[in-house]
């Protein structure tokens, strides 16, 4: 056993860990201390792996994905693929208190985040699209395509599947090698 | 991505993610992060989990929904999170990522898989015993 409370956080992101003690100590709830660290590394775009100005998609653009769970209610807000608002685990919180859904997600998840209140902005960075220059220069790797012409493990896109008669019969198996990740 | 587990001193839990995927995916691509019971899970009867790594792959097995299972079986966090990683191996044995688990006890574990470029996984730790946030690191299986 040990003593309570208690924050666990992923990686050695010390903010975020201490961003939500200090929620704690201030009388919040478990879920604010939740919601206080992961902002946290939204803001300071941990490792950018969290928040904007990261991981740009193949059209350079960055999207946000967050999620947050109240374990006494069993209730869940959460948002994928949202565009152009920073404040992703925010936006998580709002569908978890003013909705009965799930996920919302995509561009529509952005329509619900601004009539919340959240501002609508570029989440790309001199960096992001630095990234996402230099990706293009190396013909586009890596990338994420399988079983596609042009060969999508030399070339970049735009992809199509290969005509049926050449279509290779065994289903594709993924392997889950040389995978980046979230 | 950033998951985090919180066990409040009346033993409410909350867990959540945050995280901007992964580089270079296909528009429209989500990860393992928002989904409940892969990126993160909690229930006051037990504890919470959350994980990270590649979500193509983890959201598949609900590493973090599994990880409660287990400690609701009895399990040490440690090994709840062991097991999960274990669960996902067996079919992707390259697989990168790492699950953080606690219980409403207040103990706690983390565990990740093994590869040449990923030998130990680092997590922060807050509780009255650490009095401030503590880096914990731990071998990869």
């Amino acid at each position: 056993c040990g003593p309570l409370p208690l924050v666990l956080n992923t990686w050695p992101f010390q903010n975020a860990t201490e961003a939500a003690w200090e929620t704690l100590v201030a009388g919040g709830s478990a879920l604010d201390a939740v919601e206080s660290g992961c902002a946290a590394c939204e803001r300071e775009q941990c490792d950018n792996t969290v928040g904007f100005g990261g991981s740009p998609d193949e059209s350079g653009e960055t999207t946000l994905d967050a999620m947050i769970m109240d374990g006494t209610t069993m209730n869940v807000g959460a948002v994928g693929a949202l565009r152009r608002i920073k404040n992703a685990i925010g936006v998580a919180r709002k569908v978890l208190e003013h909705t009965a859904h799930t996920l919302l997600v995509g561009d529509s998840a952005t329509k619900f985040a601004k009539s919340m209140g959240f501002i609508s902005e570029d989440l790309s960075t001199n960096a992001s699209r630095a990234l996402h220059a230099d990706w293009l220069a190396q013909n586009c790797q890596p990338n994420y395509w399988r079983n596609v012409i042009p060969d999508a493990s030399k070339y970049c896109g735009p992809y199509k599947p290969p005509s049926i008669l050449k279509q290779d019969r065994s289903t594709y198996r993924e392997t889950g090698n040389n995978y980046g990740h979230d | 991505t950033i998951g985090m587990v919180v066990i409040h001193k009346m033993g409410y839990t909350a867990a959540g993610t945050s995280t901007n995927g992964l580089k270079f995916k296909i528009p429209g691509r989500v990860g393992d992060s928002p989904i409940p019971g892969a990126g993160a899970y909690a229930e006051d009867a037990v504890g919470a989990a959350a994980a990270t790594g590649n979500g193509d792959i983890m959201m598949r097995f609900l590493p973090s929904y599994q990880a409660v299972e287990y400690m609701r079986g009895g399990e040490d966090p440690a090994v709840a999170c062991q097991k999960v990683v274990s669960r996902i191996r067996k079919y992707f044995p390259n697989f990168f990522g790492a699950v953080i688990c606690a219980n409403v006890t207040g103990s706690y574990g983390a565990a990740c898989n093994k590869l040449p470029t990923f030998t130990q996984f680092r997590f922060m730790v807050y509780n009255p015993l650490t009095n401030r946030p503590t880096e914990e690191k731990v071998d990869c299986i």
